[in-house]
């Protein structure tokens, strides 16, 4: 058997014009996630603990898309979803359409220690949070200003988009108002689903 | 998207994904994150976390896929991740992390970068974007 192992993601939307000083600020973040894990692991907490553990820390600072700092919807609000799973039982927990809970894979958790289900959503889920007693915060605690102008831009280019790079091509829409974009492409590549 | 995959000194694996979404998304608008194969996944094999969009990661059932191709096709974690980065996902763009049950890490994205992190208990520590 191995050792112990650790890996973690802030996202594979990059913008390829990002500062290098966001960039340290980036990988400064990620090495202190990592240094909370293993900190955790050499303490022999439990795989499922740990995801939790940095999950919460990646939800908690605003420089990833979750919790604090998640992206805003066409109204401008936040609406937050996340997933646990624990591969001995292959045991799980799910959430969606968040708007007040602090910490979302928190409640991914709950659901899949407290509640005879895999996956609440929405209100159902709302209403678990309070019964479960979880820190609820108000919507405009999620909200940050960069990501009020990154809809702003969105909204101008009539495009969805995975990450923060502003598509050069759509940044000065031309006067016809081009096909609904997402992440930069015909909105019918996605079609199928 | 943030995620975490961990496999601890028992060998026991687990992940855990959580995002916002994309911008300007309608509202009600269900991505790969909370839904479990498709951008999260752990099993007596590997702990995996996916990250990109959504409808393409859902479309190609990502995560589970990489503990599939081990447990049928027997490959390695990182062949694994290879081989359903560069065969599931059609035109879409995404990025996975994974451990496996022996204390392996590795990643696999088609994006420009993907921020990410990894420590193994031999010393090994990597953090990269792109």
């Amino acid at each position: 058997m191995g050792g112990w192992a650790i890996a973690v993601h802030g996202g594979a939307g990059v913008d390829p014009d990002l500062p290098l000083h966001r960039q340290d600020d980036a990988k400064k973040f990620l090495t202190r996630c990592l240094d909370l894990g293993i900190h955790a692991l050499r303490s022999n907490h439990s795989a499922i603990d740990v995801v939790e553990l940095v999950v919460r820390e990646l939800e908690n600072d605003p420089l990833f898309n979750s919790g604090r700092g998640s992206a805003l919807t066409e109204d401008g609000t936040v609406e937050m979803e996340a997933s646990i799973m624990d591969g001995p039982k292959r045991r799980c927990g799910a959430v969606s359409g968040l708007v007040t809970v602090k910490n979302p894979i928190s409640l991914a958790r709950l659901v899949m220690d407290k509640s005879p289900h895999s996956y609440l959503a929405f209100s159902g889920a709302e209403k678990f949070a309070r019964q479960q007693g979880v820190e609820l915060v108000s919507n405009d605690y999620f909200i940050t200003e960069g990501n009020v102008e990154l809809l702003q831009l969105a909204k101008e280019a009539n495009g969805i988009w995975l990450d923060r790079r502003v598509p050069i091509e759509t940044c000065c829409a031309s006067v016809e108002t081009p096909p609904l974009q997402m992440n930069g492409v015909p909105i019918s590549v996605y079609t199928p689903e | 998207t943030v995620g975490c995959v961990v496999v601890d000194s028992e060998g026991r694996c687990a992940a855990a994904t959580s995002t916002g979404g994309l911008i300007n998304k309608k509202v009600g608008r269900i991505g790969d994150s909370p839904l479990i194969g498709l951008g999260t996944y752990a099993c007596d094999v590997c702990g995996v976390s996916c990250t990109g969009e959504g409808e393409a990661i859902i479309r190609g059932t990502l995560a589970r896929e990489v503990a599939a191709v081990m447990e049928y096709k027997g490959l390695g974690l990182q062949e694994a991740v290879n081989y359903v980065i560069e065969e599931r996902l059609d035109e879409g763009q995404a990025g996975l992390i994974a451990v496996s049950s022996k204390g392996e890490v590795a990643c696999g994205f088609n994006t420009t970068g993907m921020f990410r992190g990894f420590a193994t208990e031999d010393g090994f520590m990597e953090v990269g974007i792109w």
